[in-house]
């Protein structure tokens, strides 16, 4: 889910 | 990255510079919710606190910190250089009806229940509402100075570029990250009537946007 995923947006 | 993403950043990077520029050149703050810029620091704070644990990219770190320092110099200059400017009789806005919800939502609707994780929510969520007080205070003066008006312009802008960054991520890397979909389309929806205000009053030259 989009918690490990890498935030790359700002 | 895409050209939208891209896109959206620079007209939010412009935004806020339109914002700033305007406060420090006309040495006022006239008509400027400081209570929404407030909010624009905050939600700032609480999302780039990864900058101390993850490196993205160069990129990445240098328009954080940009934001960050262009927006708590917008909040210096409206409460602290040109105070004696600012409208607080217009700026009446009751934050506490946004931060409450937010605050709420963030610990409920979240993807882990961590620090970093619900700080992360509530600044998305927060950035959804923002606006608010700033839009708030143009229908309370019933009039908005032109300036004013492009730095929503490219807000607004930013924001639907976003989406069309999420529409081409979600096609090419099947990318899809709901609670900023969520939030970033209600984010924009609350720009619509602005838009139409925007162009069918300030884009035809008259210079103010003053409300019906």
């Amino acid at each position: 889910n989009r918690q490990d995923e890498l935030k790359d947006e700002l | 990255m895409n050209i939208f993403r891209l896109a959206g950043d620079v007209s939010h990077l412009v935004a806020i510079i339109i914002l700033l520029l305007k406060i420090w050149r006309s040495k006022s703050c006239a008509g400027i919710s400081g209570k929404s810029q407030v909010l624009f620091a905050l939600v700032f704070s609480t999302r780039y606190l990864d900058l101390f644990t993850v490196f993205v990219s160069v990129y990445n770190v240098v328009m954080k910190v940009v934001f960050l320092a262009l927006s708590y110099a917008t909040v210096y200059l409206i409460y602290m250089r040109f105070r004696n400017s600012y409208d607080s009789e217009n700026d009446t806005f009751r934050v506490e009806f946004l931060l409450v919800p937010v605050i709420g939502l963030s610990f409920l609707e979240n993807y882990a229940f961590t620090p970093l994780e619900i700080l992360w929510t509530f600044s998305i969520f927060l950035e959804a509402v923002a606006i608010m007080p700033q839009l708030f205070m143009i229908t309370k003066t019933g009039e908005a100075e032109s300036i004013t008006t492009h730095y929503l312009f490219f807000l607004g802008l930013y924001r639907a570029l976003y989406i069309a960054n999420w529409v081409w991520r979600y096609h090419m890397e099947g990318f899809f990250d709901q609670i900023a979909v969520v939030s970033g389309v209600v984010q924009t929806i609350f720009y619509c009537d602005f838009f139409y205000l925007y162009v069918t009053r300030v884009l035809r030259g008259k210079g103010k946007m003053s409300l019906p």
